[in-house]
């Protein structure tokens, strides 16, 4: 049932397996294939082949056990359980890798440059907005220089024509 | 040929986090 | 028929489930030979023991062979099928499940042109902000050169007030007009003085 649990599942099939393997290998098989000894020692042959049950079942099972330790395979396959629990809700087959990497590494990187678009954006237009300021600033500057340099050229002239007036003063006074 | 495949898997697991590293460090030291 | 690598499934195990189903098939096989042999040699002891017992080692080698040929033949078989099912059910990524590091696979997805694109954009943004940044520079520089000059032009005009303020603290509100006023007053008296001049020489030649 699709509520069984992945490690649930393993363990299951492989009891399963073992089952049948043990149903497979009946001592009704095994003591065709040893007829004469069977025939010798049944009681003991019956003892041989419990053993042989126990101990297959054991080697096998312990060898699940070590390789699910080794791997880690329990909490890999729980893990496993809970992405499909979580993706149960979709149906249409996912992403996979198309095995061309430039191609694969688009979609990871696209929000952060996505992002930096977005910042640099975020920049420019603020630099526009303060360089228009700053436009504005200067415009004014150069309209208060041009000003003050038509106020200092009036002033200067006047004193230009005082120096005028001033020199014919002069010439007047020392006219002989 | 399981080598490959493995090795292969591993490059896709790891290596996007990687790159991904490498360009967020990039774009920042732009953004300075 | 094409092997399926199974390479997403490997992403996610860190091995290949082909190769973790190998090696199960290995260990378990091993066991079974292991077992097998045991249990040979249980008999064979069991039949050193028994006094005058005409079964040679031969004939139980044979019958251990016969019972493993039969047990690894349904081994197989029921392995093969174990292996199936492992593959299908539990070692593999079921098609519509995405692992945790390629869901940004899922959300955004960029053709090559659209990615091109939009490192173009980025590069002209960035040219632009450097634009922009220089504008800026030159604005301040300008500002600051205006400071300097704007200073320079207001310091003219201060000596011009203080040279009218001069000549205002000494009696000429206005210097040009008193410089007028001054030379036309000059011109008088030349005149006068001309005058004087012309009467005296008339006197002294009367």
């Amino acid at each position: 049932s699709p509520a069984l649990s992945r490690v649930k599942l393993l363990d299951t099939m492989v009891d399963t397996f073992l089952q049948k393997l043990v149903a497979a290998g009946s001592y009704q098989r095994f003591t065709e294939c040893f007829k004469c000894f069977s025939q010798l020692q049944s009681e003991m042959s019956q003892r041989i082949y419990d053993k042989f049950v126990t101990q297959l079942q054991t080697s096998i099972l312990e060898e699940i056990a070590e390789i699910k330790a080794e791997g880690n395979l329990e909490a890999v396959l729980n893990a496993l359980d809970a992405l499909v629990e979580e993706g149960k809700d979709r149906q249409e087959p996912a992403w996979r890798p198309s095995g061309d990497p430039e191609k694969d590494l688009r979609s990871p990187l696209l929000p952060y440059f996505l992002q930096q678009r977005d910042t640099l954006r975020r920049r420019v237009q603020r630099q526009e907005a303060e360089n228009r300021q700053l436009a504005e600033q200067v415009l004014n500057g150069r309209r208060q220089v041009e000003e003050l340099q038509l106020q200092c050229r009036a002033r200067w002239q006047a004193w230009q024509a005082l120096h005028r007036e001033q020199k014919e003063l002069l010439a007047v006074l020392r006219e002989p | 040929f399981d080598e490959i495949i493995v090795d292969i898997a591993t490059k896709r697991k790891q290596y996007p986090r990687k790159i991904l590293e490498c360009v967020i460090k990039i774009i920042k030291a732009k953004r300075e | 028929m094409s092997v399926d690598p199974m390479t997403y499934e490997a992403q996610f195990f860190g091995f290949t489930p082909q190769t973790c189903m190998l090696r199960i098939y290995i260990a378990f096989q091993d066991y079974l030979f292991e077992v097998m042999q045991a249990v040979e040699q249980v008999i064979l002891k069991k039949l050193d023991g028994i006094p005058e017992c005409e079964i040679s080692p031969v004939q139980i080698r044979k019958c251990t062979e016969k019972f493993l040929c039969f047990m690894k033949g349904r081994f197989d078989k029921l392995f093969g099928k174990m292996e199936q099912l492992f593959l299908q059910l539990i070692l593999r990524i079921p098609p519509n499940i995405l692992l945790p590091e390629d869901k940004s696979q899922e959300v955004l997805t960029y053709s090559a042109e659209e990615f091109q694109l939009l490192h173009k954009e980025i590069e002209q943004l960035q040219e632009k902000y450097k634009t922009e940044l220089c504008t800026k520079q030159a604005f301040l520089a300008e500002l600051e050169e205006q400071k300097i000059v704007q200073a320079k032009l207001k310091k003219t005009l201060t000596v011009f007030d203080e040279l009218e303020n001069a000549g205002r603290e000494n009696g000429t509100s206005d210097f040009r007009e008193s410089l007028v006023f001054l030379v036309q007053n000059s011109r008088k008296l030349q005149n006068i003085r001309e005058n004087v001049e012309k009467e005296g020489k008339k006197l002294k030649v009367s």
